[in-house]
C-alpha cells in the first residue's frame, strides 16, 4: 500500500496547477523512492517529468510499484478543499480504485477526506538519453517568466542563443522585434538574483513561446529555474524542489529555420 | 519558416 504524507498541501497543490494544462490524464507511478509522473502533451511537443522523492514525505511508505491514474482536473478540484498548509496525506491500497486524500489542518482539528476515483491509463513511457547539455543556464524563474510573457506580446517564438557574451532570448512578430540578454551575474545578498551561464559550445535554438509560458505556473515552485540546451535536441528547464525532488519540463525544438 | 518537433522524435522507447 501506499501512504505519503506532506507537510504542507502547498506542494502538490503548486505542481498540479503547473502541469495540468499541459497534460489531463497521467499516471502517478509510485514506488520505494518516491512519486514520479512523465507525460507529453497532445500535441507531443512537450514532455513534463515529475519527481517527488521519498524524502520529500515523512513518512513515506509505498511496499510495491502503484501506478494511479488520475484526471487532472479532477485532482485540482480536491486540492482546491486543502489550505496550503495543510498537512496532506495520499493513501492508496496495492490494487487500487481510488486514492484518498487526507487534509489536517495544523491549526484546527479539521480533518477533511476525499477519495478520487481512478483510472487506467494507458500511457506511453519514454526514455529520456543522459545528456551532456552544451550550455546550462541558471536563473531567477521569475525573470525567465517574465521574458517569455514580454516575447510572447510580439511573437510565437522565441530563439534563444548562448555563447560567451551571455544567453540572448529573441524573438521577430509583425509589429517589429525584441530581445533580451542576460549576462553572468552572482548577487552575494540574494543568491536566488544569480544568472550563472555554463557553456561548453555556442547553443542557437528556437522554441514556441506559448509552451514557455505554460511551464512558467512552475515559478512559484522554486526561486530558480536551469534552461538546458544542445543544438538539435529538446530544451530541459527544470525547477528544482527540496530533497532532490523536482519538476522538470522538456520541449521540442522548431527546425528547419 | 520552422516547423514545430515532436519530442517523441528525440525520445524513443526506454
Amino acid at each position: 500500500m501506499l501512504e505519503a504524507r506532506l507537510e504542507q498541501a502547498n506542494l502538490l497543490k503548486k505542481v498540479v496547477d503547473a502541469i495540468k494544462d499541459l497534460v489531463q490524464d497521467c499516471n502517478f507511478d509510485c514506488n520505494d523512492s518516491g512519486i514520479a509522473l512523465q507525460a507529453m502533451d497532445n500535441s507531443h511537443v512537450a514532455l513534463v517529468s515529475m519527481m517527488l522523492k521519498s524524502e520529500s514525505f515523512s513518512p513515506f511508505r509505498c511496499d510495491r510499484n502503484i501506478a494511479l491514474g488520475i484526471n487532472l482536473t479532477s485532482l485540482t478540484k480536491v486540492l482546491r478543499a486543502a489550505q496550503n498548509e495543510d498537512i496532506l496525506t495520499l493513501k492508496a491500497e496495492d490494487a487500487p480504485d481510488v486514492v484518498n486524500l487526507v487534509f489536517e489542518s495544523a491549526e484546527s482539528d479539521r480533518i477533511s477526506e476525499y477519495d478520487i476515483k481512478l483510472m487506467d491509463i494507458d500511457q506511453e513511457h519514454l526514455g529520456i538519453p543522459e545528456t551532456e547539455y552544451a550550455a546550462t543556464i541558471s536563473m531567477p524563474s521569475a525573470e525567465f517568466q517574465r521574458i517569455c510573457r514580454d516575447l510572447m506580446a510580439l511573437s510565437e517564438s522565441v530563439s534563444i542563443e548562448c555563447s560567451k557574451e551571455g544567453v540572448k532570448f529573441a524573438c521577430q512578430g509583425d509589429i517589429g522585434s525584441g530581445s533580451v540578454t542576460l549576462r553572468s551575474h552572482t548577487n552575494v545578498d540574494k543568491p536566488e538574483m544569480n544568472v550563472e551561464i555554463d557553456l561548453t559550445e555556442p547553443v542557437s535554438l528556437t522554441f514556441s513561446l506559448k509552451y514557455l509560458v505554460g511551464f512558467c505556473k512552475a515559478s512559484s515552485l522554486s526561486g530558480q529555474v536551469k534552461l538546458c540546451l544542445s543544438n538539435e535536441v529538446p530544451l530541459l528547464v527544470e525547477y528544482a524542489l527540496a530533497n532532490n525532488s523536482y519538476l522538470r519540463f522538456y520541449l521540442a525544438p522548431k527546425i528547419g529555420d | 519558416t520552422a516547423s514545430q518537433g515532436s519530442i517523441t522524435s528525440f525520445f524513443g522507447a526506454p
